[in-house]
């Protein structure tokens, strides 16, 4: 574990808690997707099958354990909450996400390291990470305000992403043989994803203005 | 034979 994998993985931690503190303190998740919130629902519970077969280490099963359990939570609340339900932005939602999970599943089973259930569910859950914040950047953008908690939500989401390639280009460096072709191709493309909120988040940020994004 | 591969990232 090197430096940027663990600001990688606590920007993540960050960017869930961030979205927690959201629902549970405002009562309201107006500007969250729930379609990504799926996703990345069916992203944990795809990937982490190796939960039954291998052990890497107590921090590795915590955390694995904590992102399927916060985002089964959030879209319960998003879902069920007879408060949180009422202030989602349905009408803003409506991306076609099945298209992603159909799109990423068909890749994995022709792209991935070997043709086992566990090993084609680990490169689907890839792709589908790389592509399930699609349905939050379009809502925000068709929502153009983005309040202060779903703003830092995502620039954490983004702040994760940036720390796993520093942490890759670091591994690849300094451990013999370290490639991930899978992982690192589709962390640059979901990373780029991001560029655009980026780059409206530090303009805001050093305006010391409310985040807006053009329509 | 290949090894299975330990996924140690989250």
């Amino acid at each position: 574990m090197n430096i940027f994998r663990l600001a990688g993985d606590m920007t993540h931690l960050l960017s869930i808690l961030v979205l927690l503190l959201k629902i549970y303190a405002t009562k309201s998740c107006s500007g969250i997707s729930r379609k990504t919130q799926e996703l990345y629902a069916i992203v944990f519970m795809a990937r982490y099958l190796d939960l039954f077969t291998d052990f890497i280490s107590v921090y590795n099963t915590f955390m694995k354990l904590i992102f399927i359990a916060s985002s089964l939570a959030i879209v319960w609340c998003m879902r069920f909450h007879p408060v949180v339900r009422r202030s989602y932005d349905r009408e803003l939602d409506t991306f076609r996400y099945f298209f992603l999970v159909g799109a990423s599943f068909a890749l994995a089973l022709v792209w991935h390291d070997k043709f086992t259930l566990q090993e084609v569910f680990w490169a689907f859950s890839i792709y589908l990470e790389a592509v399930a914040i699609l349905p939050q950047l379009v809502l925000l953008q068709r929502s153009g305000n983005v309040d202060n908690l779903t703003g830092q939500y995502v620039f954490f989401l983004g702040a994760y992403r940036a720390f796993y390639i520093l942490n890759w280009i670091y591994r690849y460096m300094t451990e013999p043989r370290f490639t991930r072709w899978i992982a690192g191709i589709s962390g640059v493309v979901q990373t780029a994803l991001y560029a655009d909120f980026f780059y409206y988040y530090f303009i805001s940020w050093k305006n010391n203005s409310k985040l807006k994004l053009p329509a | 034979p290949l090894e299975q591969r330990i996924h140690d990232e989250l």
